[in-house]
């Protein structure tokens, strides 16, 4: 799975996932990430979230909205909601995965319970922050 | 100067830097880094999020490295069946596609969706007749196609062989998710 979220100039935020799924899958099966909601998702008001993992936990999570609802209902930071919902809630339903996201300040959160997630970030000033494993 | 940014990832799962050349480690540092200037670039530029994750999102798609389009793992019937999703956060739509075929660059087919139809989650032949009426880029099934996904998945399929699973056994284990 790759993914991508971003805040633009003018403060629109935007999320997008594409995947080939999961290997040897049968029964026409899908994921996370075509389904709004568990797999991407972007408010204007909160952050933009794109989601790699486990599929099925992340569709039962409701994922990416969850972090969003955190935000909005709870006023949690996006690390906050991000930790909580990858770091806790997740593992307690048994998946997992990781997501990216960037909120509407332009803060950027890749939170992740695996072994490592490809990963990248980049800043108005140009800061390039690359990572694979959970170092 | 107005504030902007972007993240990426490129999947996660059981990664380890024991199973990771270092030239391997490098071409996927390579690459993340070339897909996330190409996103920046637009947002500097004053281009759109929208914008800045499709063509972020294209790059990684092009590249057999990640499991999505080019790279992307096998069904069980020896096919590629490509997903994806796309958001605005300015307005709330969306567009999905899902079991598509024959389309080079998914995400673009979800963006049309979300500007170009009425609905939100296309799937199989009725989202690849949308993605020609669109007019995107249509490939044959085999430009998907990589021999270290189709090992993968023969050798999965080995394993269902001689294993009797659930529908919900730990794929991270089973050398099955990909992300």
């Amino acid at each position: 799975t790759v993914g991508c979220a971003a805040l633009d100039k003018n403060g629109n935020l935007a999320a997008g996932t594409s995947t080939g799924g999961m290997s040897n899958k049968k029964y026409n099966r899908i994921g996370d990430s075509p389904i709004i909601g568990a797999g991407t998702y972007a408010n204007n008001i909160t952050c933009a979230v794109s989601s790699t993992g486990w599929g099925e936990y992340f569709i039962r999570g409701v994922v990416a909205y969850d972090i969003s609802a955190l935000m909005e209902y709870k006023g949690l930071s996006l690390q906050e909601a991000a930790h909580e919902v990858i770091q806790n809630k997740l593992p307690e339903l048994g998946g997992d995965g990781g997501i990216i996201a960037i909120d509407h300040k332009g803060n950027v959160s890749m939170e992740f319970n695996t072994a490592g997630m490809y990963r990248a970030s980049m800043n108005k000033n140009g800061e390039l922050n690359i990572g694979i494993y959970s170092e | 100067q107005p504030n902007f940014g972007i993240v990426i990832h490129g999947g996660a799962g059981t990664i380890l830097k024991e199973n990771m050349s270092d030239s391997l480690e490098q071409a996927y540092k390579a690459k993340l880094e070339e897909a996330i200037r190409t996103g920046h670039e637009i947002l500097a530029n004053g281009g759109t999020a929208l914008e800045a994750v499709q063509r972020t999102i294209n790059v990684m798609e092009d590249s057999p490295l990640f499991n999505s389009a080019r790279g992307a793992v096998f069904t069980n019937k020896g096919k590629n069946e490509l997903d994806a999703s796309i958001m605005d956060g300015s307005t709330l739509n969306a567009g999905a596609v899902a079991g598509v075929t024959n389309v080079k660059n998914p995400i673009n087919l979800a963006y049309e969706v979300m500007v170009n139809s009425d609905h939100v989650l296309l799937s199989g032949k009725g989202a690849e007749q949308f993605a020609e009426e669109q007019g995107l880029e249509i490939v044959d099934p085999e430009y998907f196609y990589t021999e270290r996904r189709f090992k993968a998945m023969e050798r999965a399929r080995d394993r269902d062989k001689t294993e009797n699973r659930t529908a919900f056994y730990d794929p991270l284990t089973k050398d099955e998710k990909f992300g």
